[in-house]
């Protein structure tokens, strides 16, 4: 069971190396043991750097730069151990366009095994969806599921079958 | 696993019978304005996989989740949301739920059980429909595949599939700030989780 | 001193159902105090029902409205006293393209005798603003201030006279 | 009091020498990509009026509020902030800091002392200038107009102006969830700051 540890610890670090580079289009990110002695009972503790950047630890990040070496740990765990289905809501809020893009394009090749429910704002990560739901509240407190086109006003559809499209 | 589909009625904000089918796969898109409901669809699904704290779905008691009205619409009396999810890699025999007899290398949703299964015909071989509801009593009603059966039961059936409490499958509101601030030993239970 | 804050809590309580109806087009947003019968000691709690739904806790609002409706409150209390300058560090990333418009048409409003400066990754925002200013990492790990304009790249420019552009 | 200019060096990632003008009044918009250093202009301002908690200023030790280099950039052994407020209803006589005889009406800043004003010239009738400083070394260094002050004196300039530490001036990144989750005692002081 330490040994499962170790090993998923060193391959889900592997996967967070590539994911912060994929992110950042740079730069070092990576977790460490706190302890290396003790690896039965070690805590771990997580360093990056943006391109050009010092390596010093996560918390000193700007509030954009920490959600994207957030989305890296996530993604690199789910590479190495993938849900049926991960919803991410309003993950993108505080980055900007450039990080928005980067992060639909990674969704959009990790979900080749996942379902990726996307909750957001931001019509870069709207452009990354196969499909998409509107939801509306046309009764004021009573939520409704319509079928959304992009650059179209939302078409209420008599439920469900419109939410496959 | 993948997810198929979930049906939504008396949830929060969700008070009419909402259904929401799913690929399994891709990236889907939930938009609207704000307070429109889409957290909530994500809280939906956090109950469904049997999310015990309410402080968790944004409540301060488990009651706040039945849909409380509105000023046109009286409260409702109960909230009910059904998952259904399929297993792609399998080949079920029919079972039943007491004798267990997995085929090698299933894991144990192979042993999913036959029996009642709701309207829209799920692939008996391969569906899992999980069902959860709450009334206004206080009671609780669970079901796997039409089945009653137990809250735990429920949460058994996603140990170790990477839906579990510790897994980061769900990312709530707000959350995202909280993965990097956790301590040393909060992170160290993630990846074993993951191991 | 109880005097004074009494007279303080109802001025601003006053201007907070005002503020509240010009961010939600609508509804009802107020301070209560939570023992009526002693005021002297009383704390404060606050209701909101956005247009057309029940009045009920402000923590049972969405991500979006709890961000407008703290918002119509620091602005109900600039409004009783107001602050040299105010600094929003990014209070739009939650918000809708229409809760972004309608607050940032009403900073432009109480931007009479108050500085506004609002850190945004928001173009609805940027777009009420008089002045803009641009930070840059040009060198990496070193900011520096430049001119925008809007639509156009940023023009680096020998500091700092371009800043009051 | 009129927000004027601030001008900022070795403060975080503000290695070289910046100055930023403002008007005074309006809406200005701080626009850039995701740790380009705004939220570290916001950290500036907040220091420059007095902020003792390195936790709000998102560092560990104050030590951290210094410029500490970069891949090709050795780290500064000082960081500075010079802070120039305008007063536009006071005719202010010329007064030392320690005889304040106040005019009619008028407010503590209007005994803004005379002294060693620095380059820009600011109006000397009008403006109040305040620096603060941080050596490596730990030592700090505050400046009113030039002349040697205690950090008290800064933060009394700003009790009771909107600007003090319960007020609502700044709002840093991700604080605006909290305003509302605050306590009712905790709002209560707000008001009363206020009042
Ligand atoms: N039990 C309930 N009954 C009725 N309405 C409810 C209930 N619980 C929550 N709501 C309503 O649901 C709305 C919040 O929905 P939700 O949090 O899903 O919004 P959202 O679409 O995620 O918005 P945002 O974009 O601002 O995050 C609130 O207006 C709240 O009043
Ligand atoms: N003492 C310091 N010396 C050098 N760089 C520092 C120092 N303190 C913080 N930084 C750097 O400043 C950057 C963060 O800046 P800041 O938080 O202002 O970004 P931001 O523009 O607000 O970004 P976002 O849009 O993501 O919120 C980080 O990259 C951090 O490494
Ligand atoms: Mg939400
Ligand atoms: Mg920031």
């Amino acid at each position: 069971s330490r040994k499962r540890f170790q090993e998923a610890f060193e391959h889900i670090n592997i996967n967070f190396r590539e994911m912060f580079k994929t992110l950042f289009g740079g730069g070092t990110g990576e977790m460490r043991l706190t302890d290396e002695s003790n690896v039965g009972e070690s805590g771990i503790e997580m360093v990056a750097s943006p391109p050009g950047k010092r390596l010093q630890n996560v918390l000193l990040l700007s509030g954009g730069e920490k959600s994207l070496t957030a989305m890296a740990l996530l993604m690199a765990i789910f590479k190495y151990q993938p849900s049926p289905f991960c919803i991410l809501d309003e993950v993108d809020a505080p980055l900007d366009e450039a990080n928005t893009a980067r992060l639909a394009k990674l969704l959009k090749e990790m979900a080749g095994d996942t379902q990726f429910i996307v909750i957001t704002h931001a019509k870069r990560t709207m452009e990354a969806a196969g499909t998409m739901y509107g939801v509306t509240m046309e009764e004021p407190g009573v939520s409704k599921l319509v079928s959304v086109k992009f650059n179209a006003a939302p078409i209420p559809v008599s439920e469900p079958k419109a939410m496959a499209a | 696993l993948k997810l198929k589909k979930i049906e939504i009625q008396g949830f929060k904000s969700f008070a009419d019978r909402t259904e929401m089918r799913f690929h399994g796969s891709g990236v889907a898109a939930v938009v609207g304005p704000n307070g429109c409901g889409k957290s909530n669809l994500s809280d939906a699904i956090s109950w469904a996989l049997g999310e015990q704290s309410a402080k968790s779905l944004r409540g301060a008691r488990m009651e706040d989740v039945i849909f409380a009205g509105t000023r046109d619409r009286k409260p409702l009396g109960m909230a009910s949301v059904t998952m259904t999810l399929t297993d792609p890699r399998i080949e079920p025999s029919p079972l039943s739920m007491e004798v267990i007899e997995l085929p090698p290398g299933a894991d144990i949703i192979a042993a999913a059980p036959t029996g009642n299964i709701p309207s829209d015909k799920p692939d008996r071989k391969r569906d899992i429909v999980i069902t959860r509801r709450l009334f206004r009593s206080g009671e609780s009603e669970y079901l796997i595949d039409g089945k009653a059966a137990r809250l735990r039961d429920i949460q058994d059936i996603f140990m170790g599939s990477g839906l579990g409490p510790e897994s980061y499958a769900i990312i709530e509101q707000g959350r995202i700030g909280q993965i990097l601030s956790s301590r040393p030993h909060d992170r160290r239970a993630v990846i074993e989780e993951a191991a």
